[in-house]
């Protein structure tokens, strides 16, 4: 059974809390501001009103036995560092750190912690780049170096099978899923298109004018596609 | 040349408009605290210091002619609610927004915004996933139903080639890419293991043990084999 802390209990801290716990995993959550210990109770194992940067409490609630620790205290890089220092010294070494600012990554990860975290950053470049290239939908790019697009299909690909366009050798990027919108009849019967996706695509499905397609590929790959095709 | 409005200068709307325009964007930067507008000037178009919920500065600041708006006041629910009632009163149908609760996301919804941001939602619930199970690296859900997870090779897939294993057919899955260690020599001859990823793997690779590989699939697809391999 997995346990973690998450010191922090601002927007990020919750969320992670709750969701570990609504998944199965031990969670103590901790926080100096009691308004929030008592919103989270009931959705997560335990919370206690404590300062991180306690020592003493943090060893007699026995963080040591965590699996790891989630720190996310953004706002307070002075609360934030001090906690990181004493994580370390109590031997905790699997951390994950969120963070408010390119200044408070640097601090944290010359203390030696890998892991951080700044949603708002990361949140902002995916909508940026989704943003940049008006066919393009979503945009998001993945630690293995790979990014995964969004776009309406050029025009040059509609009426062409999978099979005849050849994503994968002619552009070596692979096709994930195709969203096309398909005509209907309700119960009063009324014609309505339908939004749906195609998520195990074939090589004889057919490109329509319109069609939404989620590729995935090296990044180099996705970008030169893009600039192809806008 | 793509115009784009960014009110709101916190850690979410500052990363944006700065990365919007390192990308080549025209970015009009707003906001009522002079000391961001004087942190962003020179990193964006323009910066002007105005309270986005006064109809008559947007309007004489041309806010109608952009292609699009990101709405980043998080904190405010008022100002940022306030705001997108006049931004969709002056026609503005491109809006995205940042919202700090479901709450927030619930009412801007209700006002017919249907981009909205809750990046650390989104990041927590992405972390959580992550952390879930100890074999598993990254995990991502994407907009189209797929989800992306990195994990340690299981011990019964070591040995054989991407062809036996047949993902696609017996699995549902895809592999994007194969991280692996590989020995390295040095220029002073020393023995070193080297970190490297394989991201076009071929029918023909060999899955070696400590392997970390990427796949993609349909959530549930990816659920099922996350469950069977742990
Ligand atoms: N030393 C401390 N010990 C315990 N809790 C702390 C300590 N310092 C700050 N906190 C708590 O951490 C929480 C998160 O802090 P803060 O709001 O600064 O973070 P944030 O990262 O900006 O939040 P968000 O995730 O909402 O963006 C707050 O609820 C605060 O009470
Ligand atoms: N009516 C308004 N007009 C212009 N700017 C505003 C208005 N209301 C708030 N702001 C600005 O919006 C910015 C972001 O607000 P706030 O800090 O509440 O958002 P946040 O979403 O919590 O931030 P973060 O992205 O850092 O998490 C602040 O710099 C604030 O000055």
């Amino acid at each position: 059974m997995a346990k973690y802390a998450v010191i922090g209990l601002g927007k990020f801290g919750f969320n992670t809390a709750t969701t570990l716990f609504e998944n199965g995993a031990e969670v103590m959550a901790i926080d100096t501001n009691q308004v929030l210990i008592d919103e989270i109770s009931g959705r997560v194992t335990v919370a206690i009103n404590m300062n991180s940067t306690d020592e003493k409490a943090l060893k007699a609630n026995k963080i040591q036995d965590m699996d790891g620790v989630i720190l996310a205290i953004g706002n307070d890089i002075e609360e934030s560092v001090l906690t990181a220092v004493i994580l370390k010294k109590l031997g905790i070494s699997n951390i994950y750190a969120k963070v408010d600012s390119k200044v408070h990554a640097r601090i944290l990860e010359l203390l030696g912690i890998r892991n951080i975290i700044f949603p708002e950053e990361q949140i902002a470049h995916q909508l940026a780049n989704t943003l940049l290239s008006s066919s393009i939908l979503e945009y998001i790019d993945i630690s293995s170096g790979h990014s995964i697009v969004e776009l309406v299909v050029p025009e040059t690909w509609t009426g062409k099978t999978l099979q005849e366009l050849a994503l994968p050798t002619e552009k070596g990027v692979n096709i994930i899923a195709i969203k096309y919108t398909a005509k209907n009849v309700t119960e009063d019967g009324e014609n309505i298109l339908e939004r749906r996706i195609n998520d195990m695509p074939g090589a004889n499905d057919v490109i329509k004018d319109g069609d939404i397609i989620v590729l995935i590929g090296p990044k180099a790959k996705i970008n030169d596609l893009i600039n192809e095709s806008v």
